[in-house]
């Protein structure tokens, strides 16, 4: 099934 | 009902008070989900913010104190400078009561994430309990759900163990409620699966509008958008990526 991906890899911490 | 449609997604977090009003972003602790929420300054009858400050609140403990206000009752926040707790207090203008509580703060170190800019491939609204119902009901099927967004509508689909579900909307424009209607604005097709858990317990914010917004792009987080007359709660969700 498909990987539940995490916000972190999207979102950046400043 | 800010803190209801929240409350299970994070435990504890900032209200960060400012000139503009109360703000709060915040992560579950998996990192799939975020929320970010904005209480304008203009949605209070009266609102004073001498310096910039974080609140860290216990979302339970700010459920159970708001447990003991009545539905009509005027409610005052207030935080001293570097404050220890914040005082609640309910009045009910007919009968003179007044109740005060106290809730202790805590010292939280909340990361505040960048969210960049997206143009979206595709922005929908619709009705928030249409939205509800159709994460209920494929969440009895399924723990993902497909939404795919074309020309043709906004589809949501999935498939379980006991078979396999889909509700496709069509654009409509309701003229007499358009609060009953759906737009789809597309770029672009998008096609992405989600976790149902996350959605359904987004919904929690559905008594917030009768509508809500969905912007989706492939392979970023998917936008849900409450929007209130003076405010707003987003949330945010990773996608489930590859097979």
């Amino acid at each position: 099934g498909a990987r539940q991906s995490t916000l972190g890899s999207f979102f950046t911490l400043p | 009902q800010v803190v209801d449609a929240i409350k299970d997604l994070v435990q504890d977090c900032n209200f960060d008070c400012n000139d503009s009003g109360i703000a709060l972003q915040a992560m579950d602790n998996s990192h799939v989900a975020l929320v970010a929420m904005h209480l304008k300054t203009e949605g209070f009858s009266q609102y004073r913010c001498d310096r910039n400050i974080a609140l860290g609140v216990n979302l339970a403990s700010l459920q159970k104190v708001l447990r003991a206000a009545q539905n009509e009752d005027l409610l005052t926040l207030k935080a001293e400078d570097a404050p220890d707790v914040l005082s609640l207090v309910f009045e009910n203008s007919e009968n003179d009561r007044i109740s005060e509580y106290d809730i202790k703060l805590m010292d939280i170190d909340q990361e505040h994430l960048g969210i960049p800019d997206t143009e979206y491939g595709a922005t929908v609204t619709l009705p928030s309990a249409e939205f509800q119902r159709i994460c209920r009901d494929l969440m009895l099927i399924s723990e993902s759900v497909g939404i795919e967004a074309t020309k043709e509508g906004i589809k949501f689909s999935c498939a379980g163990d006991i078979g396999s579900g889909a509700v496709t909307l069509r654009q409509n424009a309701n003229v007499d409620k358009p609060e009953l209607s759906t737009t789809i604005e597309l770029q672009e097709p998008v096609a992405l699966t989600f976790s149902l858990k996350y959605l359904v317990n987004f919904c929690k914010a559905t008594g917030l509008s009768s509508t809500v917004t969905l912007s989706l792009s492939n392979e970023v987080p998917l936008l849900i958008e409450y929007k209130m007359e003076h405010g707003f709660v987003r949330f945010y969700l990773a996608p489930k990526i590859g097979d």
